[in-house]
């Protein structure tokens, strides 16, 4: 069976700056400190995963190409979600 | 669609609006007008009327300002960011910022339009927030549209209404043109316009929106046309994806689009007759690629046509009758496409599976089985 798939391209380390402050500004990322940073679901992975669903994205939690390409659109500055309010 | 909550609304209908002042990239009169006419989006569907001053604090103040401009939220140079603005309250409330270091037209999208930026940020100044809905003007992301012909979504007009009502002056004899609503892959009515696969993945077309369904993922992904291909058509007839070519081909009325990817080709839009049609067919309903074969079928009324792609001509003795190949399809063909060496013919909503070697139907299905809900 040949499977046709655009080659995905590589997450950077740009790429993931990129990620951090999106989350940061539009989906309230904190920089979690002290012991709720070692209990419980990574706060990137959570974050991402709310993005990903508010954009109808594959919620994987993790960093790819659609997530990416999704984060570089010229976008409105209003956070999105319950943080808007 | 969604608000900032049912206690940050005005509560008064009359507001008052003061451009502060002005970006280089327009003409005066152009941004008066953009202005002008993106508050009256949300005026011609809610009790909510808008009156200019010059001086002074009005209600909702509007500036271009770029970096750090005298709010907490800096603005990001080119791109990203393009604008923000204020929920309704006292203050900075209501007031929209629009990023400077940005390039703002008055219709060309040779840059961002200022109407559709600007009426996005007068839907955050009068209560809403973001929407999740693709087509909606409160969708956070930007997407081009003609200014000449936007009529604002039924999303928010829904969003809008819920704070502040529908227009009491709605003049009986203006016909105004119904709120577009965004296509629902749940609704099992629903006709599909074009149905292709592309790299692995399928995608779904239905006016100005396509699914996107990754082979792995419960829900397709829904965007608009335009937000991937800003140059193609919407409301295409037909699609189909050529492995030997990687190119995504789109029909609409005597025209065919090419994409490698999302990348435009150079020399398209061409002509129906690119691929052998008669000048009789001014459009088709459906395309699908025979992988196996290398031929195109080209679906029109109750014939469809092969073309043979590496030979670059029609093949002898069509165009058939399609209910002479496809057992039971006695009904128009609307889109078409193969998956894993199956063969699906859409008719309206019903989906046939067909074997192409023997013309075999083996299931007559609904869209929601590659389309999930």
């Amino acid at each position: 069976v040949a499977v046709y798939c655009a080659p995905q391209p590589e997450i950077t380390l740009q790429d993931e700056n990129l990620a951090e402050s999106y989350l940061k500004k539009f989906f309230n990322l904190t920089e979690e400190k002290g012991p709720t940073s070692r209990r419980g679901i990574n706060p990137v992975t959570k974050k991402l995963s709310e993005m990903q669903r508010f954009f109808g994205l594959q919620i994987t939690g993790t960093l790819d190409a659609d997530t990416v390409a999704m984060m570089k659109k010229p976008r409105c500055g209003v956070p999105d979600g319950n943080l808007a309010r | 669609f969604s608000t900032f909550g049912r206690d940050l609304k005005w509560e008064r209908n009359s507001l008052t609006y003061r451009i502060e002042n002005y970006t280089p990239d327009m003409s005066r009169s152009e941004v008066d007008g953009s202005i002008e006419k993106a508050l009256q989006v949300w005026a011609k569907v809610t009790p909510l009327r808008f009156t200019r001053i010059y001086s002074g604090t009005a209600d909702i103040m509007i500036s271009f300002g770029r970096q750090a401009h005298g709010d907490y939220y800096p603005f990001d140079g080119r791109d990203g960011t393009l604008a923000h603005a204020f929920a309704p309250s006292s203050g900075i409330g209501g007031d929209a910022h629009f990023d400077e270091d940005e390039t703002f037209t008055f219709r060309s999208n040779s840059g961002y339009v200022l109407f559709m930026v600007a009426a996005h940020e007068f839907g955050h100044s009068l209560g809403l927030s973001h929407s999740d809905d693709p087509g909606a003007l409160m969708y956070p992301t930007y997407t081009y549209r003609n200014p000449e012909t936007f009529v604002l979504p039924k999303d928010d007009v829904n969003g809008i209404q819920s704070l502040y009502g529908p227009n009491p002056d709605k003049d009986p004899s203006v016909v105004v043109p119904l709120p577009p609503s965004t296509p629902d892959a749940c609704d099992s009515t629903m006709v599909l316009d074009a149905v292709t696969t592309l790299r692995g993945e399928m995608f779904f077309f239905k006016d100005s929106f396509f699914w996107r369904s990754l082979p792995n993922s419960r829900t397709p992904q829904q965007s608009l046309i335009t937000s991937f291909w800003p140059t193609a058509p919407v409301n295409i007839d037909a699609a189909f994806e050529s492995r030997h070519s990687d190119k995504i081909y789109f029909f609409k009325g005597r025209r065919v689009w090419a994409f490698s990817g999302y990348t435009p080709k150079r020399g398209y839009p061409k002509k129906l007759t690119t691929f052998g049609l008669p000048r009789s067919v001014r459009k088709i309903d459906a395309a699908l690629n025979d992988v196996q074969s290398g031929k195109i079928l080209l679906f029109s009324g109750d014939y469809y046509y092969s073309y043979d792609e590496a030979r670059r001509a029609m093949d002898q003795g069509y165009p058939k009758r399609v209910d002479q190949t496809f057992f039971g399809l006695n009904s128009k063909v609307t889109a078409a496409f193969q998956y894993r060496s199956f063969t699906y013919i859409y008719s309206g909503p019903y989906m046939f599976e067909y074997d192409l070697r023997s013309g075999r139907l083996y299931r007559v299905l609904r869209n929601a089985y590659f389309l999930r809900c």
